[in-house]
């Protein structure tokens, strides 16, 4: 459906003479058309549509290219300027400092699963890893953990009978014994939390305080709507996210609310969950993924 | 002052854009504001923006009543008891994509049973996810009720096949089968699906949406109900400042009734559907 938005986008520009000002309308509601349905936030939509609009109708056509190549540019380079540019992220963590990756996330976003996936992608890169479960309310968290742990061969730190237990004793515990044993990265994994749920989002305040993690990671689930903005910018007000594990992107969702959350943070997308299985986890690429945005 | 189409458009294409921020898809959106501007052309309304306004909102939650209310309604304790009285067991299916709250949903439901007298037995038909059996097993426990459950990768179907048989031998009146979370664009999942749906044959199939979704709970209902069927709806965490937008999408899509809403992570929080409750929230 996307493709074919921009492929009408395209039989507009090229049927135009110029980019004059009703051109650039019509292509302006394809491209919100596009966005809200890759369910980027509305407002975010608005204010890029406003960017596009300007730049687009005082853009010359250089030498050699058509008005549809440099509008389609204009529309990829404002998404991807968005994302913090066209590199994927650097993922090259210091060795044998015990870094710490706190996952945090609305329930059911993926955390426990992505959690499994990092350790197995930082394992694979001939890291020492080890996981920390943290969520102490979820039935079966600990279990569910602890069969990835398994599956992956990498130590997890968690008491059985966590449900007595606070989160932030745990995952204190969990840092210290796994640095004192010399690990490389460290996965804490927290229990699902929404921005309106204040003593979660406290807990999981006093979690960061206390251990004060190298990297805060959120967790956001491909399919989600309008309300990734509003959550995301919460979360980081909690507490300060570095980075977006964007989990579910195998469906047939978008990713959009991702795109608002990077711009409600600042944080950086650094992988996507392609998958159930603890394989299943690419490095975030920021051309591809605008790219499926727009079909 | 008659309301024209000149002057009803920029409050469309404003009202547009306020639904989709409500998490209605796109394209229900559309068909909303469509079919609201011909409702309104050549009505006779005050001149000034606020009167319009009202009058605009006042429709709109006519249509929006009416599209909810085109599911239809289940009345689930009258099908339990209408099974009771021929000493079958009412076999639920629940479904839908992943973490979404099918295992959650299933244990307030059976929580709801229980009080209400009935006895209730669950099956673990996901044989595939980390920690799925030790997580449906602990609502089990907590709730007091036996759960049926093979070894991780067996087959879906045979688990809720022996399930409902238990439930026959026992005179067990409510089956709830737990499925594996899965995408609709899964064409094998979709299949392995459809094969416990044969196999069963529930009395209900229940689809567990997720109030935060955006567009793809259109695909989602739509895909699910055309591979497996969908007879009712539940739609966790709305307690998570969900609009609400994603019942409309459903409901709109595949016209089917949403059963309950979850809000929030207690066996409590489970509330009958009640449509005005969305649109108050949609409209303010
Ligand atoms: N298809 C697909 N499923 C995924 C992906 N990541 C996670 N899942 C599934 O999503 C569901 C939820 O994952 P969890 O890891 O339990 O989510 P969570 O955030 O830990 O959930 P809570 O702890 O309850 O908040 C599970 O069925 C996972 O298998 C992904 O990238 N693709
Ligand atoms: N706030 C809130 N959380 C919910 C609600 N329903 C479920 N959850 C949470 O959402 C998370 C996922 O719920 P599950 O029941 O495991 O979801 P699922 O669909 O069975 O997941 P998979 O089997 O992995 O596909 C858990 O942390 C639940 O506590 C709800 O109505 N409100
Ligand atoms: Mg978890
Ligand atoms: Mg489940």
């Amino acid at each position: 459906r996307l493709g074919k938005a921009l492929a009408d986008v395209v039989k507009k520009l090229s049927r135009a003479a110029i980019i004059d000002r009703r051109v650039v309308e019509e292509v302006v509601r394809d491209i919100q058309r596009a966005l809200l349905m890759a369910d980027v936030n509305v407002r975010l939509v608005l204010e890029l549509s406003n960017r596009i609009r300007e730049r687009a109708l005082k853009v010359e056509v250089p030498p050699g290219f058509t008005k549809k190549d440099v509008v389609i540019r204009i529309i990829y380079e404002e998404l991807v300027r968005l994302l913090g540019g066209e590199k994927p992220p650097r993922i090259d963590i210091p060795r044998r400092r015990g870094y710490t990756i706190m996952l945090v996330g609305i329930q059911g976003s993926g955390k426990t699963t992505s959690a499994a996936k990092l350790a197995w992608f930082f394992k694979n890169r001939g890291y020492k890893v080890a996981l920390i479960c943290a969520d102490t309310y979820r039935p079966g968290a600990h279990d569910q953990l602890k069969q990835l742990a398994e599956l992956i061969e990498a130590p997890m730190y968690g008491p059985k009978d966590s449900n007595s237990r606070s989160p932030v004793d745990i995952a204190l515990e969990g840092v210290s014994l796994f640095k004192k044993q010399g690990y490389d990265v460290i996965i804490i994994d927290t229990a699902g939390r929404h921005k309106d749920e204040h003593s979660l989002m406290k807990e999981m305040t006093d979690i960061a305080s206390k251990i004060r993690p190298d990297e805060v990671m959120l967790v956001i689930d491909a399919t989600i709507g309008q309300q990734a903005y509003s959550q995301a910018k919460a979360f980081n007000e909690a507490v300060k996210l570095g980075s977006i594990f964007i989990s579910k992107l195998d469906g047939s969702a978008k990713g959009g609310g991702a795109l608002s959350a990077v711009a409600a943070t600042g944080a950086v997308i650094k992988f996507i969950g392609t998958g159930e299985k603890v394989d299943e986890i690419e490095l975030f690429d920021p051309s591809s993924f605008v790219s499926r945005l727009l079909g | 002052s008659e309301l024209t189409e000149k002057k009803l458009e920029p409050i469309m294409n404003e009202l547009l854009l306020e639904l989709v921020a409500c998490d209605i898809a796109f394209p229900i959106a559309e068909e909303i504001v469509d079919h609201l501007k011909k409702e309104l052309i050549g009505a006779k309304v005050e001149r000034s923006k606020a009167a319009i306004r009202k009058f605009v909102k006042e429709k709109l939650r006519e249509v929006l009543l009416s599209l909810l209310e085109s599911g239809g309604e289940i009345d689930l304790i009258k099908m339990i008891e209408e099974k009771r009285r021929r000493r079958e067991p009412f076999v639920i299916l629940f479904l839908g994509p992943n973490g979404h709250g099918k295992t959650t949903t299933i244990a307030k439901i059976a929580y709801l049973l229980l009080k209400k007298g009935y006895s209730v037995v669950l099956a673990c038909s996901d044989t595939f996810r980390a920690g799925a059996r030790e997580q449906l097993e602990e609502h089990a426990k907590r709730l007091g009720v036996k759960m049926i459950r093979h070894e991780y990768g067996a087959d879906p179907a045979a688990v809720a096949y022996d399930a409902v048989m238990y439930a026959r031998a026992r005179g067990i009146d409510v089956v709830l089968i737990d499925t594996a979370g899965r995408m609709q664009t899964n064409v094998n999942l979709m299949e392995e699906l459809n094969k416990i749906a044969r196999v069963v044959e529930p009395d209900l199939k229940v689809f567990v949406g997720d109030a935060l979704t955006g567009n793809d709970a259109l695909e989602q209902a739509m895909k699910f109900n055309e591979y497996v069927g969908i007879d009712a709806i539940v739609l966790t965490k709305v307690d998570a400042d969900a609009k609400g937008g994603a019942a409309i999408t459903i409901v709109k899509s595949i016209r089917k009734p949403i059963l309950f809403l979850g809000t929030g992570q207690r066996y409590e929080d489970l509330v009958p559907f009640n449509p005005r409750w969305i649109i108050d929230r949609l409209l303010e």
